[in-house]
């Protein structure tokens, strides 16, 4: 396994998105998941709709939370094709779900997986590389507050609240690294994005991965 | 307003999240090469820890099946 790997420096990963108010990083989680892995599989990188995901993913609740795992067996399960954001844009709230007219372009998944890995995160950093950015569960109650730097501290495992992405890891310096994508905007931690300790399950990083296949 | 309820409310809320900045930074430990995370003032300093969390902090682990497997895959399935 590499030192480095980041799939955002390989402009695999799109930019950071900024929910608002409202609580549906779960499906911001797993469309980035769903972008960089269509974009990995030779295909240009897009921006993929998340307010489709959040009126129609039935198993979760929309802007009042769900479940990165539910959102991913929903995809696979009904065969949706993700429309672009520019199509189906995002308004900061649960709505009805929009069905649209077959068009030439809708990206939809061949199966998905979900481990826990809060045993071996090396076998995550494999994950990572082999399939793309990972979708995953932590506990970020001390992330109100966060500006930058490595989280070592005030998170537990066991207690997720909040899904994001991984994108990559770093383990060129003394505190290895996973390089982690939010959706709290760009001036949120650093350019949006938040680092966590590896090999400790900080977080709870590593108990509830999942990730698309293409 | 400056001045008004909803202002001292807030302001309120912000003095108390610059407590909390205190203590978080206390237990950060530096080490040769590396940053540790530190916090402070960001567009979340105004919302106190409750409402951050009812407005930001909505994800959880279902009792879905497929959630909590040492491994799930749709492939192996089939």
């Amino acid at each position: 396994l590499p030192l480095r790997f980041d799939w955002k420096e390989k402009k695999f990963v799109t930019q950071v998105k900024n929910q608002l108010s409202c609580g549906a990083c779960w499906a911001f989680s797993i469309v980035g998941a769903v972008e960089s892995a269509y974009a990995i599989k030779g295909h240009s990188l897009e921006e993929l709709s998340v307010q489709q995901v959040i009126d129609c993913s039935y198993l979760d609740s929309g802007c009042n939370g769900g479940s990165t795992v539910s959102a991913l067996h929903w995809l696979n399960q009904t065969q949706t094709k993700l429309l672009r954001a520019s199509e189906y844009t995002y308004k900061v709230q649960t709505g009805l779900c929009h069905y649209f007219r077959p068009t030439e372009f809708g990206v939809s998944i061949n199966g998905y997986e979900a481990y826990d890995f809060s045993c071996c995160e090396e076998e995550m950093m494999n994950m990572l590389i082999n399939h793309g950015p990972l979708a995953v569960i932590v506990d970020a109650v001390s992330w109100q507050d966060y500006l930058g730097g490595i989280i070592q501290h005030h998170c537990s495992s066991g207690e997720a609240n909040h899904a994001v992405l991984v994108t990559g890891f770093d383990r060129t310096g003394d505190i290895p690294f996973w390089i982690v994508k939010n959706s709290w905007g760009t001036t949120w931690g650093k350019d949006g994005y938040v680092y966590i300790k590896m090999g400790e399950n900080m977080c709870g990083i590593a108990d509830v991965v999942s990730f698309p296949l293409m | 307003k400056v001045g008004s309820k909803i202002f001292q409310k807030r302001y309120q809320i912000f003095l108390k999240s610059l407590q909390r900045h205190k203590h978080l930074n206390t237990l950060t430990t530096s080490t040769n090469g590396t940053v540790p995370a530190y916090y402070g003032v960001n567009q979340f300093s105004d919302l106190s820890a409750e409402e951050f969390s009812n407005l930001y902090l909505k994800s959880y682990s279902t009792n879905y099946t497929l959630d909590k497997p040492m491994k799930t895959s749709t492939v192996n399935n089939s």
